[in-house]
């Protein structure tokens, strides 16, 4: 596993994240259940909370955008980049874009928002790539069984290093 | 229609000088690479690329190479700019 440069990482334990719109290629409960789904997979492993709010200063904001979106980091159409994130941090940090013109699914076609959203995930908490390729902070988007998926344990030794483990509570 | 086998070879090239900028901090003068050397920037950078993806490093633009770049990926670089 590897951070951002400098370590940024959040102050506090209770976090909070708002959802600004949604993608039509899916219905909007599979998009809350996804998202929601995707924080608890660090959620398992950290001290860590997180509360979906509708207000206007939420700590990470998710948002699904085509091309350029207001971040000097334009999406590219479909395939090639797919979402990005932004290390912890005020204003645009920790929030997630999820490009728009990429087909997004809860299946195993086109992207599935659950598993790029947990990766997008990591980068809101302060996770940089991993070279290993198994791990969910491995750049490159892999199809993956639903059924047996589970946190690599670079992705927890990664998250647990920034925030201690679950039984710190 | 055959394909054209230098048109194909630019079209690599060109793609790996955007895939290397978007996520490698590769600089350019915002000129197409036309030639390889061995140790030029490009060279270094695309083994850079393979050693952090997981692929063989050749510094050469083979077909897992090719195949990787083309990949969905996240768009957060890989490497610090």
């Amino acid at each position: 596993f590897s951070t951002f440069a400098g370590q940024p990482k959040w102050g506090k334990k209770n976090l909070t994240y708002r959802i600004l719109n949604y993608t039509p290629d899916m219905a909007q409960v599979d998009v809350d259940a996804a998202i929601k789904k995707a924080f608890t997979v660090w959620s398992n492993v950290i001290p860590l909370t997180f509360t979906r709010v509708d207000r206007a200063d939420a700590d990470i904001l998710i948002s699904f955008a085509a091309r350029v979106h207001n971040d000097f980091n334009p999406f590219d159409g479909p395939g090639g980049t797919v979402a990005h994130a932004y290390a912890p941090g005020n204003g645009i940090g920790g929030d997630a874009h999820f490009d728009e013109d990429e087909d997004w699914t809860k299946g195993s076609q086109g992207s599935n928002l659950f598993f790029v959203a947990a990766h997008e995930f990591g980068h809101s908490l302060g996770l940089f790539h991993s070279r290993h390729p198994d791990s969910l902070m491995y750049p490159v988007y892999r199809h993956f069984d639903f059924k047996t998926f589970r946190l690599h344990q670079d992705d927890i030794n990664g998250i647990q290093y920034l925030y201690g483990n679950q039984t710190l509570l | 229609f055959p394909i054209d086998p230098k048109r194909k070879v630019e079209e690599d090239m060109k793609l790996i000088q955007k895939y290397l900028e978007n996520y490698y901090s590769f600089k350019t003068d915002g000129k197409p690479v036309l030639r390889w050397k061995s140790n030029s920037p490009i060279v270094n950078k695309i083994k850079e690329m393979q050693e952090f993806i997981g692929l063989e490093v050749t510094g050469k633009l083979d077909s897992n190479t090719l195949e990787m770049m083309q990949k969905p990926r996240c768009g957060v670089p890989d490497v610090a700019d």
